[in-house]
């Protein structure tokens, strides 16, 4: 299924979901 | 009283078919709709104040037809006349308009636009003009402010089907969608709102004004305070909320490029958006740079992030499920 | 994913007429494809068995176009333009957004030199505008562009054709994803029984406070 494939792939790709200076500081 | 009043109706007509428009709404005013001897019947009464406003509205003179247009209010709700109310409705739409308040002006001119009817009393309703009711809806919704009420109204028209046969859809599925507006398309949207467009923009339902001036080409020439004018402005305002939406910061320099503008212009408006509180950010001026915040915080994006990740995963079971995979 | 759902029935359309067609008009079609705006997948066409036909004959070389459409880049194209047909506007165009997407797959920062380098970009305003109009408007990826340290942020990029070498990687991934999440939803479940085993510890613990200040009255 060509078709999810490419959706995998896409998804595999999201994370991380974020990656900022400010991000670190507000998580920790 | 008798004798006054019918020399006043047809001096006004005089003028009016002179299109000394003031000149006649004058020469009703003065018929004296209160006290005197006979009490005039609330329909006469109804639609002299109807016809006076609209013959200041020719002149675009939204102060005193607004005069006309409030006694109106006060009568319109009990005239079994449809064809008044209607009259009434597309004045005081126009009033609104000429007051810049825009969004208002484009909600009554999408209720208009909504009239099912296509003959009331002995008057036919062309498909025409019920499209330049829509038009001007969707272009008044465009120079209203950025806001959340103005997003409402935009998803409004842009999800009713009978935009997508405007001319001017394009420019309205830009601006709901949040995407920058390029120079030449402001300046085609800006040629729909020349002259030409004047008598298309009248509203011609025959059972309202023979002619009725739009006043867009006056808005989008109106110079605001700061020299802008309303077009220019509104434009300015969205293009500067769509490029916060696709940069962390830029220069002003790229700005002003990107927007078609000189970039002082650019940081000008973009700061008074931000002083404003309608667009979040902060202005370098040693770098001339702009940085946009996110409205949400980053927190909140990471869950949105996660969020969207989450429900893209489900996608692709669902994708997988219904494969019978 | 709704690039996905945009493009399925356009690769319905393509598949189905190429499944009837042969040799020249087979070549218009895999021409077509890679001209349309709304189409970034290829694979269910090259799958097809009268585009495989297509190897050895005349239109071989359309054969390679729609094989580079699938997974190759703009700079893949420059280096092999010799032995492959001259392609037409909407054919860059749409390569070199591929090549975004290409690019996207290793790295969520994209420096604004590099995408200039691959694209045969000469300016920032002109790359920009490419990534908003041509990748960001079309729906193909979603990100933030950063002039100061001139790059681009991806936050989502349409997946393209996999090739098959990249299957065993994903499956690395989807099994590294799996082990993490089962970790965490443990560690997330200990979490949850120690918070218990305190909240349980803390109520007994109340409870021996306030018996043992009911004695103290009593004997007061």
């Amino acid at each position: 299924e060509n078709s999810l494939l490419r959706q995998v792939s896409s998804l595999l790709r999201r994370l991380p979901a974020i990656e900022s200076v400010k991000f670190q500081d507000d998580f920790l | 009283e008798e004798q006054v009043l019918v020399i006043r109706e047809k001096l006004a007509e005089l003028y009016e078919s002179e299109q000394q428009w003031s000149k006649a709404a004058q020469m009703l005013s003065g018929i004296d709709l209160d006290a005197g001897i006979r009490m005039l019947d609330e329909t006469y009464k109804l639609s002299k104040c109807v016809q006076i406003a609209r013959l200041y509205l020719e002149d675009d003179d939204a102060v005193n037809a607004e005069v006309f247009i409030n006694k109106a209010s006060f009568l319109v709700s009990n005239s079994p006349h449809e064809v008044l109310s209607l009259q009434y409705k597309v004045c005081y739409a126009r009033i609104l308009d000429l007051k810049r308040k825009f969004l208002e002006a484009a909600l009554r001119y999408y209720d208009i636009s909504q009239i099912e009817k296509r003959q009331i009393e002995d008057e036919l309703i062309d498909e025409e003009a019920l499209e330049q009711a829509l038009s001007a809806a969707v272009t008044c919704t465009i120079l209203a402010a950025a806001g959340p009420q103005r997003s409402r109204v935009l998803a409004t028209l842009y999800k009713d089907e009978r935009c997508s046969k405007l001319k001017i859809y394009p420019i309205l599925q830009k601006v709901y969608l949040e995407r920058i507006l390029r120079k030449p398309e402001i300046d085609a949207f800006s040629e729909e709102l020349k002259p030409h467009q004047v008598t298309n923009i009248v509203l011609t339902f025959q059972i309202l004004f023979s002619r009725m001036k739009s006043n867009f080409i006056l808005q989008q020439k109106a110079l605001l305070p700061d020299n802008f004018t309303v077009l220019d402005r509104a434009m300015i305002e969205h293009n500067l909320l769509s490029a916060s939406k696709l940069y962390t910061n830029i220069s002003f320099e790229e700005l002003g490029t990107l927007l078609g503008i000189a970039p002082q212009k650019a940081e000008k408006i973009a700061s008074r958006m931000i002083c404003e509180d309608r667009m979040r950010g902060s202005i370098d001026q040693v770098e001339a740079v702009i940085h946009f915040e996110d409205v949400t915080e980053e927190l909140q994006q990471w869950d949105h992030q996660i969020v969207s990740l989450c429900q893209a995963l489900n996608d692709v079971l669902d994708g997988m499920a219904k494969k019978g995979l | 994913m709704d690039i996905e759902q945009k493009q399925a029935e356009l690769i319905e359309q393509f598949v189905s007429r190429a499944e009837n067609l042969r040799g020249g008009s087979l070549a218009n079609v895999i021409v077509e494809a890679t001209s349309h705006p709304s189409l970034f997948a290829f694979s269910e066409i090259l799958s097809v068995p009268s585009v495989a036909e297509l190897q050895g004959t005349e239109y071989s070389v359309y054969l390679d176009v729609l094989r580079l459409f699938a997974h190759g880049t703009w700079s893949d194209y420059k280096s092999n333009a010799g032995s492959l047909p001259p392609l037409q506007p909407d054919q860059v165009l749409k390569l070199k957004q591929l090549s975004v997407l290409t690019l996207a797959e290793t790295d969520k920062v994209l420096p604004y030199d590099q995408l200039m380098q691959q694209l045969d970009v000469s300016n920032v305003r002109e790359l920009e505008d490419f990534l908003i109009n041509e990748c960001m408007y079309a729906g193909i990826v979603r990100g933030k562009l950063d002039q100061l340290r001139r790059c681009f942020e991806v936050q989502f990029a349409a997946g393209r054709d996999l090739r098959p070498e990249q299957i065993g990687s994903m499956l690395q991934t989807l099994t590294t994803w799996l082990n993490t999440s089962e970790n965490l939803l443990l560690s997330i479940q200990e979490k949850i029984k120690w918070a218990d085993t305190m909240g349980e510890l803390d109520k007994k613990h109340r409870k021996e406070i306030e018996e043992r200040v009911e004695d103290v009255k009593k004997t007061l």
